[in-house]
This record gives structure tokens, C-alpha cells and sequence, in this order.
């Protein structure tokens, strides 16, 4: 499985209008001036694999993953949609493409959709546990996070590992 | 949980030996000392060690590092970007340890020399054998390795990305200059 | 205990200003919205504020940051560059209130691109009229600017230090290249 | 006041044979591979001018300064000797140039000397705190410290103004 395509409509700074990036190849560069909305584009990879904690995608609270306007008209919704490429079928869904999309409005309250139809949040977790796709893992690496870790004490080295079990 | 505990840490630790000796290899020509190993390679070791086997959940973990020309040190005392290294070949283990279909890092390299820098990129570009490995970075060396590069850029306060092939000039047109 | 706060505050606040001002300051080329100031030069804006002034020492304070071409947002929803930039001219705000014969930087400029890095050059440049400046990095864009470089390897065990002219080769010479 | 020379004798990776490097100018650059010593040039001036926090110079315990042989012979001692050029007389000492010198013991009690001469570690500070210098000010920021002020919260940056007072 990997990611082919990423489109988001009023996800933070990439506005309100549809966006969307084609990645080609296994090995993805980004790059761009300090503030461009390169992090954020990890972001949107996070809240559509279901990630529920604003931290881990640097906002307060989830409604700040809104498009906040940049002093126009604020998004009333923020939506992600992700393309994987399934043809290794990792994820048990006979199709070679699988689309994740996930949608929030400013209340909170999240809409998710696979190949276009609604689903529970907890058949998405566990669709995607299955094919080893989760955000809590050491897969993503944030920024500031090497940093972090080449700090750690010999507690919390142990507290690592244990971590992993 | 001591038998989980030591089976994780055990394969872990495997892993991190492993990846640790591949980033820090450097050709014999690197040797700057009397006992340079004739023709091989030279290599850093590293390993991680349990404070106190019999109570493990009490007591630590210590990483010991090897670095090329220097001695076996614990990783508390050596520099930041020597540290780095060690918490790199650290995830770069863990995720060995759990694999998944794609990886995603963003601004690894913030502290890393050229000569370390460019290791990294080796490493990562063997790994998109398996997986699919997305970096974010602001500098070329590791860059210069994708197969495709995607300059994001701010405009009419809106975020816009535009994909190039990674050639010398292309890459200094997103590194910051302000794209009109 | 109020008073001496807020003396300190507003004095930090002021430089603060100031200095992010020129930190982010571009030429009028770089505006890419409609309200471009005409000719003038651009630059952004940012200030510390008191979350409650009535209760100082049990509510926090908040820094807002205006970048060139945006809107003005608490910094903690930044990106991780503009957070080291608005942290940057923090600590130049506190040093020019409690100001020092030298100033001793240490990799400070790992997070930023090129852009904000040639700027943070200039200011450190500018100081140099009144203080010291002693600035450890391995990127060119500060490096070029200074009056003289020293290279540090490592040899037989031991730390080793070269003075040399600031040219283009010579930072190629020491910036990661085994040291021969 | 400005740092016109660092000699160390034992001190971190300088190894035991003396070594000395003058600084010229007022805008100095210092680069190199990772883990060639450039922090340890810092380390040695916090010696010098007095700081007795291990942490701040990022060893364990202060006798961890001592050149610890790499593989050979460890020093039993390390020192370090800073000159300053004070034609500006912000030290109150009536001499162009003032030699802080600072040695360490592996039993870790330290003697400082002023142009050579024994002096207590109270009278330095004194002499070093008027004259502005010091190592807990602002004036040092070492590697690490921009991103960790970088995600401080609005708390912890109001403590931050506090310290300042
Ligand atoms: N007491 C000691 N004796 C000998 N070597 C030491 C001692 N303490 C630390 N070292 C070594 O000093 C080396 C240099 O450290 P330093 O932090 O100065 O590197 P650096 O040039 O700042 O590197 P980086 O770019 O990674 O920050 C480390 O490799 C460390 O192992
Ligand atoms: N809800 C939102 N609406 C609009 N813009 C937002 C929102 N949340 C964050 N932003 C803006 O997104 C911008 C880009 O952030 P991002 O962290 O992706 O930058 P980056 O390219 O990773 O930069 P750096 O190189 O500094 O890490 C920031 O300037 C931030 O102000
Ligand atoms: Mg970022
Ligand atoms: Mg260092």
C-alpha cells in the first residue's frame, strides 16, 4: 500500500477550494520556504487515518484543522481524501485503489468514508490495523521529534521499548 | 511483560546494531588513526544494554555508541548531532521492528552534517524497496535522492504545491527563495 | 514584584517588535496579495500580550506573529520555522534588554530556510558593532558573513582547530568532508 | 570586553597536550563534521568564566570534563584559560588584557585564577557579573535551546520574562 493521491477542501492552509497532489514513485521529496504548509500536508495524511488527538497535528482543538479564512471567509468543514494503492491488497478490500476521506465540521463531530461510503470510524481502525497503517507507531516521524528522542534519559529509553510491546 | 519486554528489546537492539553500523560506514580513507582496519570499510558500533537485567522495569536503558575514529562512549556525553544519529538509527529500528506500507519523516536532518546526511539518504532510499518513504527536508543532500520533488509555496494565503524532477537548479528555486 | 514585571515586560515587548520586524523584512517583490504596501518594504509585525493583566502571575502570555504575506496568528498554531524565528528575536529582545560584551550561538539556525537565515546573518552581523559574536553552524548562508571561520575536526582521538578565510571552498573544506 | 584567546589543557575531547586557538575579530564563525568538538569550545569558555552546573556543559558530573584518554592515558586534570581583551575596562581591572583561568581535579574541587593569580570564586563572579558576563543570561544559547523555547506555552513564557526580572 502506498499513497498516490492527497486532495483537502478548507484543511488548513491549503484553503478553501479542492487541492490536490498527486505523489508519484515510492520516494517523496517535499520541500519549501519556512511556513509554505509542508507539515501540514502530513497533517492531512494523519486526520484521514483517523488520528484524534489535535496535538499530533499542532492545533489546540480538531476545529482549528479548519481553514480559518486568513482573514476572508473562514471553511465551515475541513475534508481530506486520501488515495491508496491497494493492488498488494494489504488492506482486505478487493480493489486496487482505496480511498479514505474524513470530514469535520466546527462542532467536531467527524463524517468518514471509504471508497466513497460511509463507514464507522472503528471498521476504518480496524481495516487499517490490519494493514499495519497507524498513526501511533514511529511510521511518522514530526518534526522536532529526532530532537526529542536523542534527549531521553535511560527511563525513558526503557519507556520506549515498553512502548512498542 | 518481562518476557514481551525482552523480546522487543531484543530485536530491537539487533536491528539497531545493524542500522547503526550502515549509517556510520565510511570508506577506509576516512581512518584517522594508528589501528585502521586495512582496505575494509571502517564502521561505527552501537548497542543498547539494560541497566539491571533482573529488574528491568526499575532501572534503564543505556545506549552505547562507537562512532569511526572515536571509543565506545554512552550516547549521553557525545554531541547533539552524534546523538541524533543514535535516535535516527533508534526509529529507523523500531520501525524494522514494525513495519509498515509507508513512512513519513519531516526535518530529520535538521542537525546531521553533509557526510551524515547523505548516509541517511542511503539508508532511507534502500528502505522504498518495501515501503514508501516521504521526507520533508530544506536540504539537498538527501533531496537530490527522490524519485519525485514537490515544491510547496505560500500564495494569496493559501498553501500550493507544484512537482518538479529534482535537478540542481530546480531545487534551489523552492529552498526558500520566495516563489512568485 | 508587579512593577518590576511589567517594567520587564514592556522593554522586552518594544525589542521584540523591533527585531521581528527586521528579521522578517523583504523587499516589496516578495508581497504576493493585493494589499502590497506600495514600494514600501514589507515586513511582518508580532508583540507579546498579558493573557490577563489583572491576575499576571496566574495566566500566561501569548505571542502573535504577522508573517510577510499573512495574517496575524497566536504562534502556537506556526509552522515550526516561523515558531524559530518568533523564538529567535525572543531571545535577541531579552539580550539587547540585558545586554552582554559577547554572545555565544550554537546551531540556531537549523530550522530556518534560506531566506530567514541570510536575515538572522544580517542582525547577528549588526550587533557585532557593540558585542562579540561567536556563532557555531553548519550552513553556509550565516557562515559567509562573518570576519573569521574556524574549521574543527576531529583526529587521532582528539579535537583539532583551523582558522581560515571565510571563501566558498573553504566552508566546503570543513563542512562534514573528512578532515584529512 | 571580548574573548581573544582559549587554551585548554585536559578538557574534553582537546585531549591532554595543551591547545590554544585565538580568536580575531568581533564576528567569529566556528563549523565542522558532527562530533568534531565545536560545543566542547563553548563548554570550555562556561568553565572558564565560572559555571558550575555539569548539565550546562552536558556532562553527567564536572569531573566528566577531564579528557577521558579516548582509549589511552585520561588527564587528571583539566584547565582551561580564557583571555579577554578589556581595553574597554568593563572589567574593573586596570589591564588591557585579563587571563581567567580555571582548573578541575578528578576529586572535583576547582581553583580559579585572575592574571595568573589565585583568586576565591566569589571575587570572580563579582568582578565577571559587573562587567555583564555570565552564564546564566541569555548571552549563551546552546544547541537545542531555540526549539525548546520555541514550544514553550504562554505559562511557561511568562516564567521565562519572570527569570529575566
Ligand atoms: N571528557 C571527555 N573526554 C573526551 N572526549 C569527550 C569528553 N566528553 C565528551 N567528549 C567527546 O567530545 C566529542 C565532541 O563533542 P561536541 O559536542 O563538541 O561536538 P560538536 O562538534 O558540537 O558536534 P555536533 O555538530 O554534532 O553538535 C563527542 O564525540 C564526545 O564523545
Ligand atoms: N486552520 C488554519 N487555517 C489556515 N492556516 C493555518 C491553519 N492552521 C495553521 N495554519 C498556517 O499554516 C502555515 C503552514 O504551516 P506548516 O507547519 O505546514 O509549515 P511548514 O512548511 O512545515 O514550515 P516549516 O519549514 O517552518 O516547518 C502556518 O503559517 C500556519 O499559520
Ligand atoms: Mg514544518
Ligand atoms: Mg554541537
Amino acid at each position: 500500500v502506498y499513497i498516490k493521491k492527497v486532495e483537502t477542501r478548507g484543511f488548513k492552509s491549503f484553503g478553501s477550494r479542492p487541492v490536490s497532489v498527486n505523489f508519484e514513485g515510492r520516494f517523496i521529496g517535499i520541500t519549501g520556504p519556512n511556513g509554505s504548509g509542508k507539515s501540514n500536508i502530513i497533517d492531512a495524511i494523519l486526520f484521514a487515518i483517523g488520528e484524534n488527538r489535535p496535538r499530533m497535528m499542532r492545533v489546540p482543538k480538531l476545529s482549528g484543522l479548519i481553514f480559518d479564512g486568513a482573514g476572508g471567509n473562514p471553511s465551515t468543514s475541513a475534508r481530506v481524501t486520501i488515495t491508496l494503492d491497494n493492488t498488494s491488497r494489504e488492506i482486505s478490500i478487493d480493489n486496487d485503489r482505496v480511498t479514505l476521506t474524513r470530514e469535520i465540521r466546527s462542532g467536531g463531530d467527524s463524517v468518514y468514508l471509504l471508497n466513497g461510503k460511509k463507514v464507522q470510524k472503528s471498521t476504518l481502525s480496524d481495516l487499517l490495523r490490519l494493514a499495519l497503517i497507524s498513526s501511533d507507531g514511529l511510521n511518522f516521524v514530526p518534526q522536532g521529534m529526532v530532537t526529542h528522542l536523542a534527549d531521553l534519559d535511560s527511563d525513558e529509553k526503557r519507556g520506549l521499548i515498553e512502548e512498542i510491546v | 511483560k518481562r518476557d514481551a519486554f525482552l523480546d522487543a528489546f531484543q530485536k530491537i537492539d539487533k536491528e539497531f546494531r545493524n542500522i547503526f553500523a550502515q549509517l556510520t560506514t565510511r570508506d577506509s580513507g576516512y581512518c584517522n588513526h594508528d589501528n585502521c582496519p586495512p582496505g575494509r570499510i571502517l564502521h561505527g558500533d552501537a548497542w543498547l544494554e539494560l541497566d539491571n537485567p533482573d529488574e528491568i522495569f526499575n532501572a534503564g536503558v543505556t545506549l552505547f555508541a562507537k562512532f569511526p575514529n572515536k571509543v565506545e562512549r554512552d550516547i549521553i556525553i557525545c554531541s547533539g548531532g552524534e546523538k541524533t544519529v543514535a535516535a535516527l538509527c533508534l526509529i529507523l529500528a523500531i520501525q524494522a521492528v514494525k513495519p509498515a506500507p509507508f513512512y513519513v519523516f519531516d526535518e530529520i536532518d535538521a542537525h546531521l552534517d553533509a557526510v551524515n546526511s547523505s548516509k541517511l539518504a542511503e539508508i532511507l532510499q534502500s528502505r522504498t524497496s518495501k515501503s514508501q518513504v516521504i521526507m520533508i527536508s530544506l536540504k539537498d543532500t538527501i533531496l537530490s535522492r527522490v524519485d519525485t520533488m514537490y515544491g510547496v509555496y505560500h500564495e494569496r494565503s493559501i498553501t500550493k504545491i507544484l512537482k518538479f524532477r529534482p535537478t540542481e537548479k530546480d531545487i534551489e528555486y523552492s529552498k526558500g527563495i520566495s516563489v512568485k
